[in-house]
């Protein structure tokens, strides 16, 4: 997180605001809600207090205006900027001004103003733009379905005002570091010919334009899957990839989620209702077989017959010797099977059962 | 084969115009005539590049690559990324 020059802070910590006009993009009972949900979103982690005024100056103005409104920071039109806030002061400072030729949603849509506002706010109060992609307080709109502090805002608005009164602290989520040689993963899948990792609300791949490895919101691509993925396996010919979570999962063609999707596990694969979820699956592209990895167990699908095979499951050791008793996610590459355990990767050869090497589980990427 | 000169240029003026128009707005990059003057010998639109391209994590290259590009294209916030 990064506080603004000069470390700006309110110094009566229970500060006042003023909506002077609405939007027409949006009910009035639905800006207020938005913009009411942003406060409550930093009261609940700072001894700040937020109080809703009607009538004359509040510490915190917040208009909807469009291109040149006098303040020196001419909006742009349809796009580009969406928003700006001042730092803690009089008059202008503090104050928030949103873009009126942009649209306002309370939804996905393009842009969800209960996010935009949560951001603004940060700035309200002292806090300036972070680079941690996972924090409300990064400069570009990401709208991942749901408006959180990470524990990078969370970390600096307690940096200027202390920590929230509550007697549990309140954290947030933590943004996965790819060259943390602890990163564990949730899922792994290869996708068109590239890998992709998975981890809490984020992915990871590699990319030539980044020096490191790319991480960015799973929103990014597919808006409507969950968060917290647990397994994911492509089927290459039929350019499909599955995501599963709990005892549902969805099938995405590039960016596009299938239609009829979540599906329940049990109707599609035929698992026993006494599987609550999978913990990792990859399909072998020479064989059609696909391998579910559940607990200490694996099973086995036919993707051409649609049906699981006689005699599964096993246990995990009888068709992957060494690789350990748990599975958190796999993918095959070049014939190879890689398993990923805690901070452990095994490169498998399926022929000879046998373990080739043993990397730490970052290893992909160029750290 | 006419034409598609005529295009590379101009998309590559928008790019230039683009790249301009976001450092000027978030990373300081003076737009003054003297500006212009001192573009010739060390260029500040490098060294505010590289600063967003630190910024947001890209690799440092001080050329508005692709993915450089693509960042500046996507909506954000007004306030500057880095304090004026």
């Amino acid at each position: 997180f990064v506080l603004t020059q000069g470390s700006p802070r309110w110094e009566d910590t229970h500060l006042t605001y003023r909506i002077e006009n609405y939007t027409p993009d949006l009910s009035r009972a639905a800006v207020d809600h938005a913009i009411e949900k942003a406060f409550q979103l930093w009261s609940s982690v700072s001894p700040l207090t937020f109080t809703k005024v009607s009538e004359s100056q509040a510490d915190i103005m917040i208009s909807f205006v469009r291109g040149d409104h006098r303040d020196n920071s001419p909006f742009d039109g349809p796009g580009g900027n969406l928003a700006h806030a001042f730092q803690p002061g009089p008059h202008i400072g503090g104050d928030i001004h949103f873009d009126e030729d942009e649209r306002w949603t309370n939804n996905f849509r393009d842009y969800n103003l209960y996010r935009v506002a949560a951001h603004e706010l940060g700035h309200s109060l002292g806090l300036a733009h972070s680079t941690d992609i996972g924090a409300l307080m990064y400069p570009n709109y990401i709208f991942s379905g749901d408006v959180q502090l990470s524990q990078d805002d969370i970390s600096g608005i307690q940096a200027i005002y202390g920590p929230s009164q509550n007697p549990t602290q309140p954290i947030g989520p933590q943004t996965p570091q790819v060259c943390d040689s602890k990163l564990t993963f949730d899922a792994i899948t290869t996708i068109r010919g590239e890998l992709m990792f998975f981890k809490d609300r984020f992915y990871m791949r590699t990319n030539p334009f980044y020096p490191e490895a790319e991480l960015n919101f799973i929103s990014v691509f597919w808006p409507h899957l969950p968060n917290g993925l647990q397994a994911a396996y492509e089927v290459a010919d039929r350019d499909e990839v599955r995501f599963f979570k709990g005892n549902k999962y969805w099938a995405v063609k590039g960016q596009d989620v299938l239609y009829g999707y979540p599906k329940y596990i049990y109707r599609s694969f035929g698992f026993p209702r006494t599987v609550k979820n999978i913990d990792a699956a990859v399909s072998d592209e020479d064989t059609g077989k696909t391998y579910f990895f559940v607990a200490n167990k694996c099973w086995r699908y036919d993707e051409y017959k649609q049906s699981m095979d006689a005699g599964y499951p096993k246990m995990i050791a009888e068709d992957f010797p060494g690789i350990g008793s748990k599975v958190d996610a796999v993918f095959q590459k070049d014939g190879f099977f890689y398993f990923f355990h805690g901070k452990r990767q095994y490169k498998f050869d399926t022929k000879t059962k046998r373990i080739l090497t043993l990397q730490k589980a970052n290893s992909w990427f160029n750290c | 084969s006419h034409s598609f000169p005529a295009a590379t240029s101009e998309t590559q003026e928008q790019d230039v115009e683009t790249v301009q128009k976001y450092l000027e707005n978030y990373y300081n990059l003076k737009n003054d005539a003297k500006q212009v003057e001192r573009q010739r010998n060390n260029d500040p639109v490098v060294e505010k590049l590289k600063q967003m391209q630190k910024f947001f994590g890209l690799k440092v290259t001080g050329k508005p690559d692709a993915e450089t590009l693509n960042v500046m294209k996507q909506p954000r916030c007004g306030v500057p990324d880095m304090a004026q």
